[in-house]
């Protein structure tokens, strides 16, 4: 399973 | 997207161009801690490492401007106008500030993989990067109004980003435990700055601390 955290702020 | 958010993004971006514009108008970096300047552009190389990841137009834009206006400060400061530097008042050993940043980051992360913890070092990295400029300021006792406007700008926008964290978390349930406890840390560094900064240079005072 992939888990990727995404952060979509700068 | 939402209004702390981004109000803290143009103060960040304004603090960004504060500083380069100071330092090509006076064609001098005195009084500016080139080792900050370092740091910020070791923060953003290893955060923004994820631009391939597309989140928006927006996002893609401002982390290009972040990465190259950080080149170009550091480039401003230790080759253009390297005759201008006061590095014998920029005497702060960043490696106490990048090792246990890393190691942190090694140790709490969301993910061991390699672009999440150099994402999270860029989190530790920053809340504590602006140290070398406010002990430059402490270690000669002022600083002009510009690089205060400068400093004020940067610490406007972390504590923008808190702001935006607790609507965030009440309005999408989401929220960053690393981002908000690191966010915290930044904006209390700067705590001391803001109370000199209202008490004098908004008063038209030359930001001097006492001796």
């Amino acid at each position: 399973i992939e888990s990727v955290v995404t952060h979509d702020e700068l | 997207m939402n209004i702390f958010r981004l109000v803290g993004d143009l103060s960040h971006l304004l603090a960004i161009i504060i500083l380069l514009l100071k330092i090509w108008k006076t064609r001098s970096c005195a009084g500016i801690s080139g080792k900050s300047q370092i740091l910020f552009a070791i923060v953003y190389t290893s955060r923004y490492l994820d631009l391939p990841n597309f989140v928006s137009m927006y996002n893609t834009l401002m982390k290009i401007v972040f990465i190259a206006a950080s080149y170009a400060t550091v480039y401003l400061i230790y080759m253009k106008f390297k005759a201008t530097y006061d590095h014998n008042h920029d005497t702060f050993r960043v490696e106490f500030l990048v090792l246990p940043s890393f190691v942190l980051a090694l140790l709490i992360n969301h993910d061991f993989t390699v672009l999440e913890v150099l994402w999270t070092f860029s989190i530790y990295m920053e809340s504590v990067a602006i140290l070398p400029q406010l002990f430059m300021v402490s270690k000669t006792g002022e600083a002009e109004s510009i690089t205060s406007h400068y400093l004020f700008a940067l610490g406007s926008y972390r504590a923008l980003y808190i702001l935006n964290w607790i609507y965030r978390y009440t309005t999408e349930d989401h929220y960053d435990l690393i981002a908000i406890v690191a966010g915290i840390v930044q904006t209390v560094l700067y705590c001391d700055f803001f109370y000199l900064y209202i008490t004098k240079v908004l008063k038209g005072k030359k930001l001097q601390l006492p001796a």
